[in-house]
């Protein structure tokens, strides 16, 4: 089964002090971010498991015969996310689960790259919750375009419009889940405000 | 010479000409005038000393920083949970300004590069923040994460020092954050990834966020610190782009230690976010 042993040995090499400081030559760093990443990569797939797990759903087990599949989004801050970017498919809602490593409670914002500005937010108890919606700035469009060519990522054909935010909180050491679904105009009107611009002189 | 009010809470930012001017908190009273800008150091390639700036040396050409800008013009976008301030202040530095509704902090999202270096000058870019604190030579850096050490600018209280590097003799290494304070307040400034903070004036500080070289330093590494990213096979490459925060704090004297550690914290322990599809009504 996937492990953590790759990230583990990606953390021991790059105590190297030249690592550290950033005065290897650059073939060897790139060689210690491909193994971060490997490292990474692995370590996202045992949570992604363990979340399974963790949440079943109804009508089966999750652990042991998971229909529900998780995934990360590593490169959340160039907008790229896609199964969030995806759309949510018919008849599902987006599951958003948040897990607070720290071990007080916290309340973040939670900002993800959606394309539907009709959407609104629940909490696990289906209340719905306070969303903004912020339009997407030119350099995170052509930042993505550029690292999602240049690492050979699969782009969905439409790149984000929107990101949608909203106020998570997540007790200490635990986990939080928070639903996204499509919604009709009023109800989304409600409880997406999209964000007023004002260009200042 | 509009000046602009931003932030749902208690935290307000006062823009002016395209430019931060002043950072107060309603709730704690607290009111700095504070001025943030962009610069770049030009890299030493080596003079009557022949050390040039590289991987393990940061040697800058001049005692002073070139500015980028002297504005940039703002574009805000206002909502319930949090007011965002844009600004482009070249073709290669883009900057977002964010405060939340409930937190004590301004979050600056910085977006960097590819650095120019077609002028055959190495650039070293810059934040720096500027108030009117008086500060008498006296900032603070942490140790490894760990204490938040006291720095005197041009001095060191265990050997007798002399100044042949104005700026980066007296650059720290940061891995959480640097502040300053005067005999009223505290300025903090807190960083999301390993790197280097000084206080060169009073009242000021500064980050070094970006660096694009063209010559080695010659102390091991063998190559000049010249990353870059290829798009193709046929050599289209660029600088590297970096994208990070750091979280601005203003806070009485003696108040600002409970806001370092706790938000320090929660910036290296992120929360963690899995998605997947599922009926909310499927769910247990």
């Amino acid at each position: 089964g996937p492990n953590t042993f790759s990230l583990g040995d990606a953390l021991g090499i790059v105590q190297h002090h030249d690592a550290v400081t950033g005065t290897a030559k650059q073939h060897t760093t790139n060689d210690y971010a491909k193994r971060l990443a490997i490292g990474a990569s692995e370590a996202e797939t045992v949570v992604n498991s363990a979340l399974s797990c963790l949440s079943n759903s109804k009508s089966r087990n999750q652990c042991e015969d998971p229909v529900v599949k998780f995934s990360q989004c590593p490169l959340l801050n160039l907008s790229y996310c896609p199964p969030v970017e995806e759309g949510i498919p018919e008849g599902k809602d987006l599951v958003v689960v948040a897990y607070n490593p720290l071990g007080w409670g916290r309340t973040d914002i939670i900002r993800i790259p959606v394309n539907d500005a009709y959407l609104i937010v629940k909490d696990s108890k289906g209340n719905i919750i306070e969303a903004q919606f912020v339009g997407v700035d030119n350099a995170t469009r052509s930042l993505r375009k550029f690292y999602t060519k240049a690492y050979g990522g699969v782009s969905p054909k439409r790149a984000p419009k929107y990101w949608l935010l909203f106020r998570a909180s997540v007790p200490p050491l635990g986990w939080n889940t928070y639903f996204i679904s499509k919604s009709g105009g009023k109800e989304s009107i409600k409880s997406g405000v999209h964000s007023v611009m004002d260009v200042p002189q | 010479n509009e000046t602009t009010e931003v932030g749902p809470g208690d935290l307000k930012m006062f823009f002016s000409s395209g430019r931060l001017k002043r950072m107060v908190n309603y709730k704690t009273g607290v009111n700095i005038p504070i001025h943030q800008s962009y610069l770049w150091y030009a890299s030493s390639v080596g003079d009557s000393d022949p050390q040039a700036s590289g991987a393990y040396i940061f040697r800058p050409n001049h005692t002073s920083a070139i500015p980028v800008s002297q504005s940039a013009p703002l574009k805000v976008m206002r909502g319930p949970l949090v007011d965002e301030v844009h600004q482009q202040f070249n073709s290669w530095i883009y900057q977002v300004t964010r405060l939340y509704k409930d937190q004590e902090h301004a979050e600056v999202e910085f977006t960097i590069g590819p650095i120019p270096v077609k002028d055959g000058i190495g650039k070293e870019v810059i934040t720096r923040m500027k108030t009117n604190m008086d500060t008498n030579r006296v900032f603070y850096t942490d140790s490894n994460g760990r204490d938040f050490l006291k720095r005197v600018r041009d001095y060191r209280s265990d050997w007798s020092l002399s100044i042949n590097q104005p700026v980066a003799g007296n650059y720290y290494p940061l891995n959480l954050g640097i502040f300053t304070t005067n005999k009223k307040f505290e300025f903090s400034v807190l960083v999301d990834r390993s790197t280097g903070g000084a206080s060169i004036k009073d009242g000021e500080l500064e980050l070094m966020l970006h660096r694009r070289l063209l010559v080695d330093d010659s102390r091991g590494v063998g190559e000049a610190l010249n990353e870059t990213v290829c798009v193709d096979h046929n050599n289209t490459c660029e600088g590297l782009t970096i994208r990070g925060n750091y979280y601005m704090n203003i806070n009485h004297l003696g108040t600002g230690t409970r806001w370092r550690r706790k938000t320090g914290q929660e910036v290296y322990s992120p929360l963690l976010l899995a998605f997947t599809h599922e009926k909310m009504e499927n769910w247990k």
